[in-house]
């Protein structure tokens, strides 16, 4: 464990504690996406499929639980939640988010470390994890202007994936034999997805305005 | 063994 990783970890359970605080508190998923919500429950689910065989450490295997329990409650809320059903901008989220879901899957079949189930599977949310958050970036620019909530979850689920980038290349310099492409490059195509929504989202910033 | 280490990030 390093640095860059803490706080990739922690800015990645920022997020997600924002948008759970959001719509458990305010009842509102407004702006929120809930085929991303639904692309990353698919991501943790198969990512963490080794959650119960192979043991690295408490640390880890909580944060797993975290997610995993995290992510489908906010699927559920947005979901069956009659007060924050209610405030789902059905019409507007309309990306075919599982027009992504059999690209990632083939390539994932394709490209690999292993030819194994779990390899696969782990690969496969790779390549989902990169690409999970373009319901939600299309949602952002139809709905215009964003709460600050909605837009600090953003924030902070773009930052981790970057803050992982800085820990991949900490664990290069540092571990012999430490060569992970896939990974990286999913990593990077993942954070660079965001770069458009930094830029106006430190403008904001800077301008004192909404995210428009 | 570069393979065969355990993923030990989230």
């Amino acid at each position: 464990m390093n640095i860059f990783r803490l706080a990739g970890d922690m800015t990645h359970l920022a997020s997600v504690l924002v948008l759970l605080l959001k719509i458990h508190t305010i009842k509102s998923c407004a702006g929120v996406s809930l085929r991303t919500q639904e692309l990353y429950a698919i991501v943790f689910a198969t990512r963490y499929l080794d959650i119960f065989t192979s043991f690295v450490s408490v640390y880890n295997t909580f944060m797993k639980l975290v997610f995993l329990g995290s992510s489908f409650s906010i699927v559920w809320y947005m979901r069956y939640h009659k007060a924050v059903h209610r405030t789902y901008d059905r019409e507007q989220d309309t990306f075919r988010h599982w027009f992504l879901v059999l690209p990632c899957l083939v390539l994932a079949l394709l490209i690999h470390e292993k030819f194994t189930f779990l390899e696969v599977l782990w690969t496969f949310s790779l390549y989902l994890e990169a690409v999970a958050i373009l319901p939600q970036l299309v949602l952002l620019q139809r709905t215009r202007n964003i709460d600050n909530l909605t837009g600090q979850y953003i924030f902070l689920l773009g930052g981790y994936r970057g803050l992982y980038i800085l820990n991949w290349i900490y664990r290069y310099f540092t571990e012999p034999h430490f060569v992970h492409w896939i990974t990286w490059i999913a990593g990077l195509v993942q954070t660079l997805l965001y770069a458009d929504f930094f830029y106006y989202y430190f403008l904001r910033f800077i301008g004192g305005r909404g995210v428009e | 063994e570069a393979n065969n280490e355990k993923k030990d990030e989230l």
